[in-house]
C-alpha cells in the first residue's frame, strides 16, 4: 500500500458515495446513466469473486464489500425506487457494443485461461469503458448537473492516482500488471476531455456544465 | 516476490 493507491481508493469511494447520496437526497436520478451503473456493478461482481477464494487483507475485503453494496444500491435506486425520474430515452448507448468486444478480448488476452482469471480480466477491460454510456449521455443532452460532474471528477482522479500507484510500485516492487496498466491508461484518457471541461466550466462558473 | 495472480488491488 502506498499513498497514491490509498488516495486513489478513497477518491473512488468518495465518487460512489457522492453519486449515491445525490440520488438518495434529491430522490431523482435525472442525468445519470443507469447503464454505466449496471456496468460498474458487473465490474465489481466479476472482479471480486476472489472474496470467496483468497484473503488479502481486512482493508481489501471491507472495501470490496462496500463497493459491491454501494454499486447494487445505486442500481436499485435508479431502476426500482426512483425509476420514474430515470431518463431512459437519453441513456441510449448500446452496451452490447462494449460487452461483446470486452468479453471476446478477455478470452483472448489474459494471464491464465481459468474461469476466475477470465472474469477478472473481463472486469478490468469492462471498467475501462464502463463510464462511456454516462459520457455519451452528457454529450447527447449537452449538459450535466455540477454534482454529476463532481462524481466524474473523483472517478477520473481515482484513475489518475492509480497510474501514479503503478509507477511507484514498478520502481519499488518491480510490480507490472500489464493488463491493468494498459486498461488503466485507456480509461484515464477517456476522462481527459471531461477534466478540461470540468476545470474551465464547472469550477469557474456555477451550476450546470454545458457543452460548447 | 509479487505474484501476478494475486490481484491485490481494487
Amino acid at each position: 500500500m502506498n499513498i497514491f493507491r490509498l488516495l486513489g481508493d478513497m477518491c473512488h469511494l468518495v465518487a460512489i458515495i457522492i453519486l449515491f447520496l445525490k440520488i438518495w437526497r434529491s430522490k431523482s436520478c435525472a442525468g445519470i446513466s443507469g447503464k454505466s451503473q449496471v456496468l460498474f456493478a458487473l465490474v465489481f461482481t466479476t472482479r471480486y469473486l476472489d472474496l470467496f477464494t483468497s484473503f488479502i487483507s481486512v482493508y481489501n475485503t471491507v472495501m470490496k464489500v462496500v463497493f459491491l453494496v454501494l454499486a447494487y444500491a445505486t442500481v436499485y435506486l435508479i431502476y426500482l425506487r426512483f425509476r420514474s425520474t430515470y431518463n431512459s430515452e437519453s441513456d441510449s448507448f448500446r452496451v452490447e457494443f462494449l460487452l461483446v468486444p470486452v468479453a471476446g478480448l478477455s478470452f483472448l488476452e489474459n494471464y491464465a485461461f481459468a474461469p476466475l482469471e477470465i472474469l477478472w480480466t473481463f472486469s478490468i477491460y469492462l471498467e475501462s469503458v464502463a463510464i462511456l454510456p454516462q459520457l455519451f449521455m452528457i454529450t447527447k443532452t449537452g449538459e450535466a448537473e455540477s454534482i454529476t460532474t463532481h462524481y466524474l471528477f473523483f472517478l477520473g482522479l481515482y484513475r489518475a492516482l492509480y497510474l501514479a500507484n503503478w509507477v511507484w510500485r514498478y520502481h519499488t516492487e518491480g510490480f507490472f500488471d500489464q493488463i491493468a496498466v494498459v486498461s488503466g491508461v485507456v480509461q484515464t484518457i477517456f476522462y481527459c476531455d471531461f477534466f478540461y471541461l470540468y476545470f474551465t466550466k464547472v469550477l469557474r462558473g456555477s451550476g450546470k456544465m454545458t457543452l460548447p | 516476490e509479487y505474484n501476478i495472480y494475486d490481484h491485490d488491488e481494487l
